[in-house]
């Protein structure tokens, strides 16, 4: 299983490569990927060592392969189906961001309960009835789900989107959502990154 | 120097805090909190030990003291003014979340280089032309910047915001920021978050 935090970095390794590419290099070494990225290069050797391609000495690795490989590390290379419910101010903005189909995720339908939104089109996807997912999501096998419905709704959505067969939510609300062992739940939690931002400027100021 | 994931997970604390509070108790144990938050109960006592408030033997914390004490650590109890630049999708969908402004930070100007939007009033906050945030930046004192323009803008965005004399910057784009490193820089990365989804679905999914 790979750690966590090593997952968290292979993004930027995939974007600095992309910028390689864009250069012209065809093969770039552990020591100038930490110096675009700011990691330490034995932690990127460590992160690294989780492709299947080698650090060649002298020449480094080969760029094409190991975006290729990160890919499909990531599953980024396959693309998933997956449901957004909450059809907000949020929901709105994440339809609208065609960058996550590039990483392996399309939203293909969206649902509120909102009775001016069912029945329109944002940004291409059309909105449901919330009532509808546990059938269509059952129908088109849906695997992922993501949630900006307010917090006091959402628990109740993750249930829905349990029981239709969804196997892993992004989750962008506070709301700390309770689902059985074998789903997956990621956050986006802002207020655990504001908390940070906010704690660190005052520490800054009190010097 | 507080822990980065101490204090990610202290909004949790404050939350379920809330939780008891409107539930009409007056105090609450280490283990009550560990069993709401999910967090192991030696990790939730070594979290709240950065406030001054006693785990009192028998009864446990006092509610209303020790979210009080976590929202003083954060400098929530402050509210601190923020500009915000790039009045997109994302954006705007920031300029109406309420939330923020009850967790320390209001915004209180926004900024964009789109003719369209520049003189209208997003959720109530102004929208400027980003040529006139130096001047704005210095007269009004603002200390925090939010960043939600595409990725590669945004490395002049920091730019003038640092020379405007922004602290903080609250970075919303993929693109990693370079400034001095007197200036404290907080991302949200929602391309780490999709790939650890991703990873890990894939990893069930090969079970
Ligand atoms: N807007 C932001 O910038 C922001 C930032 C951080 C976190 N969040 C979180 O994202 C979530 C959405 O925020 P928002 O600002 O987009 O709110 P919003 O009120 O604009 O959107 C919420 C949407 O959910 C729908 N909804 C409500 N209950 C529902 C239910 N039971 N089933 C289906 N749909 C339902 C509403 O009709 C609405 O369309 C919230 O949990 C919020 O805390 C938002
Ligand atoms: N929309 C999302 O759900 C989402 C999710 C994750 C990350 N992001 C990131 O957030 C950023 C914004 O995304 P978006 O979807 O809102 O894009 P968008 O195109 O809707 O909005 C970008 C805004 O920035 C403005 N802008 C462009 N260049 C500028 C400049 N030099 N100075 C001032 N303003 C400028 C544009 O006029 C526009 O209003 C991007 O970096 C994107 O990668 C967005």
């Amino acid at each position: 299983r790979i750690p966590t935090s090593t997952l968290k970095r292979l993004p930027q390794y995939l974007e600095v490569l992309k910028q390689f590419t864009r250069a012209g290099l065809r093969e770039v070494s552990a020591t100038k990927i930490s110096v675009f990225t700011d990691f330490h290069q034995t932690l990127v050797r460590k992160d690294l060592s989780y492709t299947s391609i080698n650090n060649v000495p002298q020449s480094g690795y080969n760029i094409k392969q190991l975006a290729k490989a990160i890919e499909e590390l990531l599953n980024w290379s396959d693309t998933s189906s997956s449901y957004l419910v909450g059809v907000g101010h949020l929901g709105s903005a994440l339809l609208g961001y065609q960058e996550f189909s590039l990483r392996g995720l399309t939203i293909v339908d969206s649902f509120d309960n909102d009775p001016a939104k069912i029945g329109t089109i944002v940004h291409g996807v059309p909105v449901h009835s919330v009532l509808e997912i546990t059938s269509l999501a059952a129908k088109k096998h849906i695997k992922i789900g993501i949630i900006t419905v307010p917090p006091e709704a959402a628990q109740l959505v993750a249930d829905l989107m349990v029981h239709s067969g969804i196997k892993a939510i992004w989750n962008f609300t506070p709301q700390k959502l309770h689902v059985p062992t074998d789903i997956i739940v990621e956050n986006v939690d802002m207020f655990a990154s504001l908390a940070v931002l906010s704690r660190r400027l005052a520490e800054k100021d009190a010097q």
